[in-house]
């Protein structure tokens, strides 16, 4: 069987100044992810390292690139799963850490449980040795803009995203 | 919120997706990406697929279940992902997209959204995408 791989990158209102380090990001996602299934690597591995890719570049919206809360906190959010078995791991709500796709994944291999969100998610991090990050390195200054913009002009977000018709995570 | 969905060449098949959620959201708001069935979901047996759009709307019709469920109907992969996106619109107004592999290795994506930045690579070959229609492709 060939192996074959396919990523996004987020589906909405992509702006311009994001078009082409977006079509260049999930290049670069998809060429990690097929080394590893032509070498013999697993679906498994190959999604992880994918995804890993895409938290670690800024201009998309995980990782590195994530959005602030309405407190002006992170929450992110992951989950992945294998197709033999049907097992699945994912973490809800969590904080201040780079790569939450990992973090699904050990709860899919180290525990009993399918989900994991907010407090518990970054206590079993914390637990599995997983290094804690700053606010400030997930979030870059555009995403920053975006939310002193909502807090100055009180937008909801439906009243926003309606407007510009493109609702999106 | 990113995605992947891959088939390797024992014909196991995988998922992943991951979000940073929306700008200004309510403290604990979830959206699709961590609920299996919406935001990603795979099975040997059919293929994988992995979510991105409106959250809500997504988990209203479990949008990559409902992927796998099609498939499992006797749909491709491609055909999976258009009717899906279909589906997700006419029931709950939903927009976003979906990125699909069947356990063969056929692959499918859609989106309703503006625009969707997308690649995928088989037998070497390159493919990639943003806007609607777009499918370039270059040899690895």
């Amino acid at each position: 069987l060939q192996p074959a791989i396919v990523i996004h990158g987020g589906a909405w209102a992509i702006p311009d100044n994001f078009a082409e380090a977006s079509k260049l990001g999930v290049q670069i996602a998809a060429k990690i992810g097929y080394k590893i299934l032509h070498s013999g690597g697993s679906a498994l591995d190959a999604v992880e390292a994918a995804v890993c890719s895409l938290e670690d570049d800024p201009v998309f919206d995980a990782g590195r690139g994530s959005t602030l809360n309405e407190i002006g906190e992170v929450e992110m959010d992951a989950v992945i799963m294998e197709g033999s078995e049907l097992r699945a791991g994912s973490v809800a709500a969590v904080q201040n850490i780079r790569n939450p796709v990992k973090l699904a994944r050990l709860v899919m291999e180290r525990t009993d449980h399918c989900v994991l969100v907010g407090k518990g998610a970054n206590m079993f991090a914390e637990e599995m040795g997983i290094e804690e990050v700053s606010v400030d390195s997930l979030v870059t200054d555009s995403a920053r803009h975006d939310w002193e913009h909502y807090k100055k002009f009180k937008v909801t977000v439906n009243e926003f995203f309606c407007s510009r018709g493109d609702p999106h995570d | 919120t990113v995605g992947a969905v891959a088939v390797d060449c024992h014909g196991n098949v995988a998922c992943a997706t991951s979000t940073g959620g929306i700008t200004a959201k309510r403290v604990g708001r979830v959206g699709d990406s961590p609920i299996i069935g919406s935001g990603a979901y795979c099975d040997n047996n059919y293929g994988a697929a992995s979510a991105t759009g409106h959250g809500e709307n997504i988990m209203k019709v479990t949008l990559s279940r409902h992927v796998l469920y099609l498939i499992q109907q006797g749909l491709t992969p491609q055909a999976a992902a258009d009717k899906s996106i279909e589906y997700m619109f006419e029931r709950v107004k939903g927009t976003g997209g979906v990125i699909v592999v069947g356990n063969k290795g056929d692959i499918g994506y859609n989106f309703n959204t503006k625009r969707m930045a997308w690649a995928s690579l088989k037998c070497n070959t390159l493919k990639y995408g943003l806007n609607p229609g777009d499918e370039f492709v270059s040899d690895f």
